[in-house]
């Protein structure tokens, strides 16, 4: 609460490029996923 | 009075230079600011929650899919039955090989995948095959190619009715080199042998100097017929080997060895030439001959 502007902000882009690393991470868990699945089928 | 305390709005002069108003406004967007953190916090969540589950769903799939693998691969080291296609262990390999940069064990899978792609290329390599031709009424499934072999297994299938042995060999206890004896569907009185690997030790008969060598080099030496491939087995050993002829061999007047032939020769010459009935009735037939 007692955050400035500028460290909420710094905050904000800290969490937003960890989603995007989390979202990239996750887009190639599904793809690895799937592959396999396909091959065990 | 009422008048005039009503016409009395504000007589203020306001004179600061808009602080307060500067506040409000940070106020506001840190609170946006504080919105939107919480928001994309709550969104890092559940992203990470669904990686999680992801991860673990992954992991119980690649275990099986190791599991599958490494049976795959115990049935062929044994008896090979029916491959995947290459195609298909590529994809697999790829499939497995492109999984997670982050997960420590996946390097770990790489090079099992790897070393177990090096050494079925080894042993591919070194596969021969080897026919013996043997007696029509033998049934039995045994070569004497000179190695001392351990028999681990016997198999009939519905599509291959023809029985196989399985070998390995015996001479050294780090020797891998296997053996697969099978009739010729073809030919049921043909042996066909299968060898995989290459033996790190001499042979066995190679070693003793009596009984042993005469018995090999009548099989490899003395009767090895025309070696033949075929277009299927291009990188492959085919050898031909005529078993039949080995029990003629064992029979003392088909020895057909030089050294032992000279021996034998030499010994019956020495015991002959002493004994004078020998030499009376030799002249005696060689005099008859010549009369006739």
């Amino acid at each position: 609460k007692d955050k400035s502007a500028s460290e909420l902000r710094e905050e904000l882009n800290r969490v937003n490029s960890e989603n995007k690393k989390i979202k990239e991470m996750l887009a190639t868990v599904y793809e690895n996923y799937y592959a396999l699945h396909h091959h065990l089928e | 009075m009422d008048q005039y305390s009503s016409s009395l709005v504000d007589t203020s002069l306001d004179l600061t230079i808009g602080i307060t108003r500067m506040r409000v406004e940070e106020d506001s967007t840190t609170s946006a600011l504080v919105e939107e953190l919480k928001r994309v916090n709550a969104e890092n969540k559940k992203l990470s929650e669904m990686l999680t589950l992801m991860c673990e769903n992954y992991n119980v799939l690649r275990k099986q899919l190791m599991e599958y693998v490494n049976k795959s691969e115990r049935d062929q080291t044994s008896p090979p039955k029916k491959r995947k296609s290459p195609a298909r262990d590529d994809a697999v390999s790829s499939a497995v090989i492109g999984g997670l940069s982050e997960s420590s064990s996946t390097d770990q899978d790489d090079q099992y995948i790897c070393k177990k792609q090096r050494e079925e290329t080894v042993v591919k390599e070194k596969v021969s095959r080897v026919y013996y031709k043997t007696e029509a009424s033998d049934t039995t499934l045994v070569v004497k190619d000179g190695y001392q072999w351990r028999k681990y297994g016997q198999k009939v299938t519905r599509d291959n009715p023809s029985p196989r042995a399985y070998f390995k060999c015996a001479c050294a206890p780090s020797c891998s080199v296997k053996k697969k004896v099978q009739r010729s569907v073809e030919d049921q009185s043909v042996l066909v042998a299968t060898y995989e690997g290459e033996h790190n030790h001499p042979m066995p008969s190679q070693m003793d100097s009596n009984s042993g060598l005469n018995r090999y080099i009548s099989l490899g030496g003395g009767h090895a017929a025309s070696a033949k491939g075929s277009s299927s087995l291009a990188n492959k050993h085919v050898t031909t080997v005529d078993l039949t002829e080995s029990k003629k061999v064992t029979s003392p007047s088909r020895i057909e060895f030089p050294e032992v032939q000279k021996l034998l020769v030499e010994q019956m010459a020495s015991s002959l030439t002493k004994d004078p009935n020998f030499t009376a009735a030799l002249a005696a037939a060689v005099t008859g001959r010549l009369y006739q």
